[in-house]
């Protein structure tokens, strides 16, 4: 899991 | 992107609207935080971090800017505007923001999703950041509650704004339900909870907003 998947919201 | 997750960021944008239309329009900033908007735009700095490292869509990339620059935006109007920088009232907001950011940090320090403090890495720090982030987008809105309570007669553009910002973060708490029962392994406990803490906040002024909607009298928050 990297950093774009856990972040893909505002 | 579900319903949910779109109004809360149309609700979201809508609030960050309606202030700059205050401040814009009738060049005041009478009854608002500065501390709580200098909060934000903090906020959205540590969160934003990776906007030109990682590109997710058009529509990601284009909110991170009007949030980024809207929030920049507000602080130097309340700060360095010659008209509106008369009408904050700094003797009325006096929380200090690092009582707030401090415990924040150490936090996020502490709980994050990487863990692991071994690996200083570029990607542990973003992930401490952007964990800082939503910790203290959580608590971010208490200077503003508290001038509120402070301020007796809360105008209406005031009251909207702080209403759009609670409901946002609302809409979002569904949002969260709606991908963890249609997406595989979508847990985010830290974003839940730090969600959850933040729409909490705004539990007692919902109330208030709600009478004052519902008996048709001017807001106001109990000392």
């Amino acid at each position: 899991r990297d950093y774009i998947d856990d972040h893909d919201e505002l | 992107m579900n319903i949910f997750r779109l109004a809360g960021d149309m609700t979201h944008l809508l609030s960050v609207l309606v202030l700059l239309l205050k401040i814009h329009t009738i060049k005041s900033c009478a009854g608002i935080s500065l501390k709580t908007q200098e909060l934000y735009a903090v906020v959205f700095a540590t969160r934003y971090l990776d906007i030109f490292t990682s590109y997710i869509s058009p529509y990601n990339t284009m909110m991170k800017l009007i949030f980024l620059g809207s929030s920049f935006s507000i602080v130097w109007y309340m700060r360095y505007h010659k008209i509106v920088r008369r009408s904050y009232d700094k003797d009325q907001d006096t929380f200090r923001p690092y009582i707030l950011m401090l415990p924040c940090l150490i936090l996020a320090l502490l709980i994050n999703e990487k863990f692991t403090f071994k690996e200083i890495s570029t990607s542990f720090f973003l992930f401490v950041m952007w964990t800082f982030s939503l910790y203290l987008e959580a608590v971010a809105i208490l200077p503003q509650l508290v001038m509120l309570q402070r301020t007796r007669n809360i105008d209406n553009l005031t009251g909207q704004y702080v209403f759009l910002l609670g409901a946002y973060r609302a809409l979002y708490i569904l949002n969260w339900i709606y991908r963890y029962f249609t997406e595989e392994h979508f847990v985010h406990w830290i974003t839940w909870i730090s969600g959850l803490v933040q729409t909490l906040l705004y539990a007692d002024f919902f109330y208030y907003y709600f009478q004052s909607w519902k008996n048709n009298v001017k807001l106001q928050l109990p000392a």
